[in-house]
Formats: C-alpha cells, sequence, structure tokens
C-alpha cells in the first residue's frame, strides 16, 4: 500500500497510508 | 467521545508503559467538517502523553495542509478524546493491579 511521509518543521513525522480496511466497511 | 467525523486510533499496541505511543487518525465523515479535504488516507504520529497537546498536533496537521485551519479545533478535540481514553485505561489497568 502506497504511503506517504510529510515532517512538520517541528519534527513531527506523519506518515499517510489507506484508511484501514475494515473501517471503511463500517460506514 | 463525540463523534466529531475524525476517527482517532491506537496505531500500535499499547503496554501501558510507553511515554510517546503511535497513533492513527482519519476521517471518517467529511460533512463534519468545514475546510474542504484534500487527504483520504489515514494520517499516522507519535504522540506523546505526558509532555504533549493535542490541539498543537492538530496545528501541525493543519501548517503541513492535512486540514483547514477552520477544522483544527475538532482534529485537537478527536485528539484529546482518544488520548484521554488511553490514559484511562492505563490508570485503570494500574488500580486493577493494585
Amino acid at each position: 500500500s502506497a504511503t506517504a511521509q510529510v515532517v512538520h518543521s517541528a519534527g513531527r513525522r506523519f506518515i499517510v497510508s489507506p484508511v484501514p480496511e475494515a473501517r471503511l466497511k463500517e460506514q | 467521545a463525540e463523534d466529531t467525523g475524525v476517527r482517532v486510533e491506537l496505531a500500535e499496541e499499547d503496554d501501558g508503559k510507553k511515554a510517546s505511543i503511535a497513533l492513527k487518525l482519519w476521517v471518517e465523515d467529511h460533512k463534519k467538517l468545514k475546510g474542504k479535504y484534500k487527504e483520504s488516507g489515514a494520517i499516522e504520529f507519535t504522540f506523546d502523553l505526558e509532555k504533549e497537546v493535542p490541539e498543537v498536533v492538530a496545528q501541525e496537521m493543519v501548517e503541513s495542509g492535512f486540514f483547514h485551519e477552520s477544522d483544527a479545533k475538532t482534529v485537537g478535540k478527536s485528539i484529546r478524546d482518544r488520548v484521554a481514553l488511553i490514559k484511562w485505561r492505563r490508570e485503570r489497568t494500574v488500580s486493577a493491579a493494585v
């Protein structure tokens, strides 16, 4: 699965990945 | 916790001891957000339960382009609710052990 990363200037890393499958079906 | 349309969950097992924990945040109901939400993925980040403030992380997410400024409060509240639950569970586990 494709993941992307964004590092904020304060140093925190945000890793973006697809929303967990199970949660999508719950909606 | 109030349904803000923004979901926050543990991204790893909580052993009850570690100060920093990985969380995952995603939008379940775009309609509840004021700003246009571009990112449809889940955002994983580490949060220090002792030192950090949920609203600061939310602001960092806004500054990183994930959310509109007008949604910083909603995102901050969603993180705060999850962190409170984690802390509550930890306290319950400790008191049960004693």
